[in-house]
């Protein structure tokens, strides 16, 4: 799964998903990526949250969804991110996944679980090419 | 100052953040960004977890989910279990902005792609099939996504039919195993 999440020159956000899914899935099965909350979420007011991993998992706690609520409430990218990830694992220590969250004004963060590091691409005006940052689950 | 505009990508994705970028630096939008940086990787089958030809289900058919969401709205266009059609995050963004619904699936999300203009092609590949062939032919269809059928889902393939049961037996939820190469 790729997931996306942008900020325009005009302040609008964007978040998306495309995938093809789990490997020897049974014909039918569809994960988090396109559920909205789970996959990604995007609101204007704040900013918006990507999500990767076990899908079958994930989409029962919409991730995204609640990454962004928490920077609503004030939290960083990376702890709206963790709490996302948190609140999976409480439930499946064994999960594997990761959150990706980005503000408004173009504050980013990672959180992951059940992997040793998860990579993500950030590409802003501070920087001349894209740089890949690893996050230790 | 807002540090934008900006993107950021899961994964080591890094072509599709720079088409995301290029659509950003030229004054474009976020939506055209995500849908135009996501294409990228469908277009590059992205570590075979993306786009055509990767992550066979039980009958060896790739098929793809995308969503794409609009901060500025909050309208959304998704697609899921879509058939025969490579380009699933532009349909996803024709639901958004050609329906008044959000989420279509199966083969009839196929058929409103190919009525928006979308070809419909095959997305099995020599190497998909491969995958499966040796999945199914070798490991004997393991793993899988099976609990509570006969025959025993741990040793053998399909077609799988539930236990009949008395009492209520729990099973252990076996988790999929995520890696570079198998995620949602």
């Amino acid at each position: 799964t790729i997931g996306m999440v942008a900020v325009d020159s005009n302040g609008d956000v964007a978040a998306g998903t495309s995938t093809n899914g789990a490997k020897y899935k049974i014909p039918g099965r569809v994960g988090d990526s396109p559920i909205p909350g789970a996959g990604a979420y995007a609101d204007n007011e704040v900013g918006g949250a990507a999500a990767t991993g076990d899908g079958d998992i994930m989409l029962r706690f919409l991730p995204s969804f609640l990454a962004v609520e928490e920077m609503r409430r004030g939290a960083s990218p990376t702890e709206a991110a963790q709490t996302a990830v948190k609140r999976i694992a409480a439930h499946y220590p064994d999960f594997m996944g990761a959150v990706i969250a980005l503000t408004k004004t173009g504050q980013y963060g990672a959180a992951c679980h059940g992997i040793p590091t998860f990579p993500f691409v950030v590409q802003d005006k501070t920087r001349n090419v894209f740089e890949i940052i690893t996050v230790k689950c | 100052e807002p540090n934008i505009p900006v993107v950021i990508t899961t994964w080591w994705f890094s072509n599709a953040t720079v088409k995301a970028w290029e659509v950003l630096k030229e004054g474009g939008t976020a939506l055209d960004a995500v849908e135009q940086g996501a294409s990228v990787c469908e277009v590059q089958q992205c570590d075979g977890t993306v786009g055509y030809g990767g992550s066979p289900d039980e009958n060896g058919e790739t098929t793809l989910d995308a969503l794409i969401m609009d901060g500025k709205t909050m309208n959304v266009g998704a697609v899921a279990a879509l058939r025969r059609i490579k380009s699933a995050i532009s349909v996803a963004r024709h639901v958004l902005e050609n329906t008044k619904h959000s989420f279509l699936a199966g083969e009839l999300a196929t058929q409103f792609a190919v009525q928006m203009g979308f070809k419909e092609e095959s997305l099995t590949t020599a190497q998909s099939k491969q995958l499966w062939l040796t999945w199914h032919n070798e490991n004997h269809c393991q793993p899988n996504f099976w609990l509570g059928v006969k025959p025993d889902p741990t040793k053998h393939c399909g077609p799988y039919h539930e236990i009949k049961k008395s009492f209520k037996v729990t099973q252990p939820e076996v988790h999929m195993i995520v890696d570079r190469y198998n995620h949602d």
